[in-house]
């Protein structure tokens, strides 16, 4: 049966996710660098859209946080479209 | 083992977050 809180599944997901990009892009740490700078800046603009209450639209929707990611993993698309399960609005 | 750094881990929570959101938003 579904766990009802399955918030572990999803840290565990997040951390075998985190370490396969490390992996594949050990020899080029720029994009692993620019993958971790995509997802704060999202992270800062929802959180400054939550702070706002609906007075902010945040500079970085989901749709451009995927097509950013998509530049960067290009040719990685087992990476990519394990990146889509993790979007809320993909 | 993992040899995450504070940044690792960082990416990690928005990554879990996001997909928090997610299941919340399909839910």
């Amino acid at each position: 049966p579904p766990l009802q809180n399955n918030q572990p599944v999803e840290f565990n997901h997040a951390i075998n996710y985190v370490n396969k990009i490390k992996n594949r892009f050990q020899g080029q740490p720029d994009i692993y660098k620019s993958f971790l700078e995509i997802l704060h800046t999202y992270q800062k603009e929802q959180r400054n859209a939550k702070e706002a209450a609906g007075n902010y639209t945040p500079a970085l929707t989901e749709q451009e946080v995927y097509t950013q990611v998509a530049r960067l993993f290009k040719n990685q698309e087992d990476l990519l479209s394990e990146f889509g399960q993790f979007l809320p609005d993909a | 083992s993992y040899d995450f750094t504070p940044l690792d881990s960082s990416a990690v929570y928005v990554l879990s977050s996001m997909a928090r959101q997610r299941r919340t938003s399909l839910s």
